[in-house]
C-alpha cells in the first residue's frame, strides 16, 4: 500500500484543487510499480489552507494554475520515486522515459510497462545490460508504434537504434543509484516516465516469510 | 503506552529525495511546510510487533480545500469508501488521521463501523464535524484495527501536535509498514507574486502498483 498526505498554502478552490490533484497523481504515484500488486487502502488527500495570501486560484488555464501544478508534480514525483527506491528488496531505483510516442498518457503507458516487467527488474538486479527485455516490454504495452523506430538507452549506453541492436561495452561500470532506461518509439511529441525497482531474492523472502 | 516524539525520527532513515529540477528550493520538513499545517507521530499500541510509532495525524488550523485520491480496487478498504463519501459531502476538511499496522481492508461491515467510529471519536476531541476528518490505514489486510488502543491515543496524538520539523517527520515515520525509510519532502516557490509552499509525506513498499482515480 501506498498512503500519500499532500499540503500547501496556495489559495485554490476545490473544484480546481481536485483537478490539479489528479493530474499530478497520473504524473507520479500512478506510474510508479514495484510488484505489479495494487492495494486496497492506496489513498493520497491534499489540502490547501490557503494561508500564504496568494492569488486565489479558481481556473485550472491560468498562469498561477500552471506554476502550482508544476509544484504538486514536482513533490508528488519526489515521494512517488522516493517509494520506489524503497520497494521491498530493491537494490536501486528504474527511471522509465519515454519519448516519441502521439501523446504524453500513450508514453506513460509504454513507461510502465517497461518498469512493471519482472524480466526486466531482474536483469537490472543482475545488472544485465538486456535491451530485449525492455524492447519486449515496451512492445505489449498496448500503445502501436513500429518496431523500427524503437531506440533503447541504459544510462548513457546505446543498446539499439532503429530497431537494431548494438554492440556495447560490458564493463561499462556498475550503476548504483538510479538505473535510467530511455526509450524513444518514434518523433512524436507524448513524453512520459515511470520508476520502479530491480527485483531481488529478497523481495520473494520479505513476502514468503511473511504471514497473516 | 504513546512514545514522545523527539524519539519517533530515530526508527529508520529519511529517504533521498530526488526532487525534478524546477523553478522551486527544496526547505526543511514536510507536511508542517505549509502555513496552517500542524502534524504528530506517536506509538498507539496498534503494530503487531515492534514500539515504531503507528499513529500520524496531519491537521489544519482553517478549513483546507481537500481532494483525494484512491485505489481503483474493486475491493476497496473501509477508511478509502469513508473518504471518498466525506469528500462527497464536504469540500473543505480540517485533519487526517493515519494508523499502521491494521489496513481494515476485507472487513466488511464491522470494518467500516470502526472507521466511522474513529472519525467521529477524533472530531469530538477536535470539535470538527466527522466529514471534516478524513482516515488512511495500511498494513495487513483483513484484520480489523485496533480500535480501544486507538480511541485511548487520541488525546496524547492531539496534545503532540506541532507545526515543527519534528511533527512532519514523526508523521512520515508513524505511516510506515515494512518501509526502510522514511518519505516527505517540501518545496518553496513562487505562485503569483507571492511565495508558496507545498509539502507532504509519503509510504509504500510493498504491494506498490498504484491506479489511482
Amino acid at each position: 500500500t501506498m498512503l500519500g498526505v499532500i499540503t500547501t498554502d496556495a489559495l485554490v478552490e476545490a473544484d480546481v484543487w481536485r483537478k490539479m490533484v489528479l493530474i499530478a497523481v497520473n504524473r507520479s504515484f500512478n506510474q510508479i510499480t514495484v510488484d505489479g500488486d495494487t492495494s486496497t487502502n492506496d489513498t493520497v488527500i491534499a489540502l490547501a489552507s490557503g494561508l500564504s495570501g496568494s492569488t486565489s486560484i479558481s481556473s485550472i488555464e491560468c498562469s498561477e494554475a500552471r506554476q502550482l501544478q508544476a509544484c504538486l508534480d514536482a513533490v508528488m514525483q519526489a515521494l512517488a520515486k522516493s517509494v520506489a527506491w524503497d520497494g521491498e528488496g530493491a537494490t536501486c531505483l528504474i527511471e522509465v522515459t519515454v519519448t516519441g510516442a502521439e501523446s504524453e498518457v500513450k508514453a506513460a503507458k509504454i513507461a510502465r510497462s517497461v518498469a512493471s516487467s519482472s524480466l526486466v527488474k531482474a536483469a537490472v538486479y543482475g545488472r544485465d545490460p538486456n535491451w530485449g527485455r525492455i524492447a519486449a516490454a515496451a512492445g505489449y504495452a498496448g500503445i502501436p508504434f513500429h518496431q523500427n523506430n524503437l531506440r533503447v538507452m541504459l544510462g548513457d549506453i546505446l543498446l539499439m537504434d532503429n530497431g537494431q541492436p548494438l554492440a556495447f561495452d560490458r564493463k561499462a561500470g556498475e550503476t548504483h543509484g538510479t538505473v535510467g532506461i530511455y526509450i524513444s518509439v518514434g518523433d512524436g511529441s507524448g513524453h512520459g516516465q515511470a520508476w520502479g525497482c530491480d527485483l531481488s531474492y529478497d523481495y520473494v523472502k520479505i513476502n514468503a516469510e511473511y504471514t497473516t | 503506552v504513546a512514545s514522545s516524539m523527539d524519539e519517533t525520527a530515530n526508527y529508520i532513515p529519511a529517504a533521498p529525495i530526488f526532487i525534478p529540477e524546477g523553478p522551486w528550493n527544496q526547505i526543511p520538513g514536510g507536511v508542517t511546510a505549509a502555513k496552517g499545517f500542524k502534524a504528530a507521530g506517536i506509538y498507539g499500541g496498534l503494530r503487531a510487533q515492534g514500539n515504531k510509532p503507528d499513529l500520524a495525524l496531519v491537521t489544519c488550523d482553517v478549513d483546507a480545500a481537500a481532494a483525494g485520491a484512491f485505489t481503483t480496487n474493486m475491493v476497496a478498504a473501509a477508511p478509502v469508501l469513508y473518504c471518498k463519501n466525506a469528500l462527497d459531502i464536504s469540500k473543505t476538511a480540517r485533519a487526517v488521521l493515519i494508523n499502521a499496522g491494521q489496513a481494515n481492508a476485507a472487513t466488511g461491515d464491522a470494518g467500516y463501523q470502526d472507521v466511522l467510529e474513529c472519525a467521529d471519536a477524533l472530531a469530538k476531541v477536535l470539535n470538527l464535524k466527522q466529514e471534516e476528518v478524513l482516515i488512511e490505514s495500511t498494513g495487513v489486510i483483513g484484520h480489523r484495527i485496533k480500535k480501544e488502543a486507538l480511541l485511548n491515543a487520541l488525546p496524547e496524538l492531539v496534545n503532540s501536535l506541532t507545526s515543527s520539523l519534528e511533527g512532519a517527520g514523526s508523521a512520515a515515520v508513524a505511516i510506515t509498514t515494512t518501509d526502510l525509510v522514511s518519505k516527505s519532502v517540501a518545496i518553496e516557490s513562487q505562485v503569483g507574486d507571492m511565495s508558496v509552499r507545498v509539502g507532504g509525506m509519503a509510504k509504500g513498499s510493498g504491494m506498490i502498483h498504484p491506479n489511482m482515480a
